[in-house]
């Protein structure tokens, strides 16, 4: 076999169905998505985040990156012309999900067509599943993985089958140069009320296509600013040190676990934010960090006011998943891997958190700077020394 | 959950296409593409994302910033956009949650 390109395979054993023209009846967008988008990425601090297709590397011109802006948040309707060969062609039925119907941590699934019409032999149809990760009105949040050209895809509930959730905005989120992995949504149901809505006013030759959009499913309700989510999510809390951030776990009322190198140096005083039905803010001093050789990136906050209304976890016995202590960095290439996580398994850290919040001794967690040789191995990524082989002398 | 699970994906394959949009006078000028739904098949409607448009916008893409723009009429695009759609083959869904595979015309009990 050569490397010469050979005839397209087919999709799943059977040939794709030959292009067939369009025209354009509208295009429309969600004015809810574009304020929420606006309000959350409209002012100085979002400059770091870009929403382009293209690697932070690539320099795209200012006119370039805000006309993509000014698109995200629109969309087409399309009308296929007619085919000769196949007068009734019918695919499943669907719906659309009324807007906040789908709640936060539900299991979502992406269908479309990374780098768009390139190879759809290959990328038609790319499956991506992941989860509603955050929802601010119809400005949706998902972890499924979506490339360039994926924009306009499908996103759709897990079950029933069929049931249209949202439609991709932005399929690449980077912040600072580095790729968040997180892809913008916009719910659907709003949008197909624009097209209703469009088609009356634009287009009163084709109010009957209104008829055969997918109808909504679900009551229609009044949506808080933001998702409240699981209740348990609420002992995640925001860590800021000076210019620094990162997240937090509350272990008790007045005690936040986080990271080392989220609250660095000498500054010892934080800001710890909680977002509950109401926003929460509360000081806090850093009564304990690992020194910076230690591979356990922990470091121990306590509040000055006591954290009300979280529900507190209920540390593990038997299990070895922990608090997320460190993404991973290439400094060769300066690539960082943001789903590529070292966890600090809790029944580690339990012992000293018990001890401290007894006795307010932190000898337990002191041990944590004297971790033995193999866990410091595993942190520098190195491979484990192999037995040095005896000599036979 | 796993057949939950293959019939949304079948239901989400079903539905998905991609959209390519060029010049009719200068197809070597490129074109721009990008993923969309299908909303209706008889009659075929799709909805896709709006950024393909930009270049082929009569008034240039400050039309869509504009605050009160909710909607804007299929000719606000050039005469020479050319628009094609492309899906995969439809497998329809029996009642049983089977795929029947590549038997044209065949439909869900009521789409």
């Amino acid at each position: 076999a050569g490397l010469e390109p050979g005839p397209p395979a087919p999709l799943h054993g059977r040939s794709l169905q030959t292009p067939r023209r369009a025209e354009l009846l509208l295009l429309l967008s969600c004015p809810d998505f574009r304020a929420h988008f606006e309000r959350l990425f409209g002012d100085e601090e979002a400059e770091q985040w870009r929403f382009a297709s293209v690697a932070p590397d690539y320099e795209a011109s200012e006119d370039e990156e805000e006309d993509q802006l000014r698109a995200l948040g629109w969309f087409a309707l399309l009308r296929v012309r007619p085919s000769l060969e196949v007068a009734e062609e019918r695919g499943p039925a669907m719906a659309v999900a009324s807007l906040g119907t789908v709640p936060k941590g539900a299991p979502l699934l992406a269908c479309g067509s990374p780098f768009g019409a390139f190879c759809p032999d290959i990328f038609l149809n790319t499956l991506s599943r992941g989860v509603l990760s955050n929802a601010a009105g119809p400005l949706l949040l998902t972890d499924a993985r979506c490339l360039p050209g994926s924009e306009g895809s499908g996103v759709f509930a897990a079950g029933p089958p069929g049931i249209l959730v949202a439609l991709v905005a932005a399929p690449l989120c980077w912040k600072a140069r580095e790729w968040v992995g997180l892809t913008l949504l916009c719910a659907a149901a709003p949008l197909i009320r624009a097209v209703r809505t469009a088609l009356g006013h634009l287009r009163p030759a084709d109010a009957a296509l209104a008829a055969v959009l997918p109808p909504e499913l679900g009551t229609p309700r009044v949506l808080p600013l933001r998702s409240p989510g699981p209740p348990w999510a609420a002992a995640a809390v925001l860590v800021e040190c000076g210019a620094v951030w990162g997240s937090g776990v509350a272990v008790a009322p007045h005690l936040v676990l986080t990271c080392r190198h989220v609250v660095p140096g000498e500054e010892s005083r934080v800001l710890v934010r909680c977002d509950t039905t109401e926003s929460v803010t509360i000081w806090g001093r850093v009564v304990f960090a690992t020194q910076e050789t230690s591979p356990y990136d922990v470091a121990v906050v306590s509040l000055e006011e006591a954290l009300d209304g979280i529900p507190i976890p209920v540390p593990t016995k038997h299990f070895n998943e922990g608090i997320i202590a460190s993404n991973t960095r290439d400094n060769t290439t300066g690539a960082t891997y943001p789903h590529l996580n070292f966890s600090i398994p809790i029944t580690l850290l339990q012992p000293a958190l018990r001890r401290y919040s007894e006795t307010g001794d932190l000898g337990g967690f002191q041990e944590l700077d004297y971790a033995t040789e193999p866990i410091q191995v595993v942190w520098r990524l190195q491979r484990p020394l192999n037995e040095v082989p005896r000599s036979k002398l | 959950m796993g057949r939950q699970w293959r019939l949304a994906m079948r239901a989400a394959e079903q539905a998905g296409c991609v959209v390519s949009a060029s010049r009719a006078k200068q197809p070597e000028a490129g074109s721009w593409s990008c993923s969309g739904v299908i909303l209706s098949r008889n009659p075929g409607l799709v909805l896709c994302h709006g950024g393909i448009f930009l270049p082929f916008l009569r008034a240039g893409s400050e039309t869509l910033a504009t605050a009160e723009a909710i909607f804007l009429p299929g000719d606000s695009c050039g005469d020479d956009l050319r628009l094609q759609v492309q899906w995969a083959p439809t497998a329809a869904v029996g009642s049983n949650g089977l795929v029947d595979q590549g038997r044209p015309g065949l439909c869900t009990p009521q789409c």
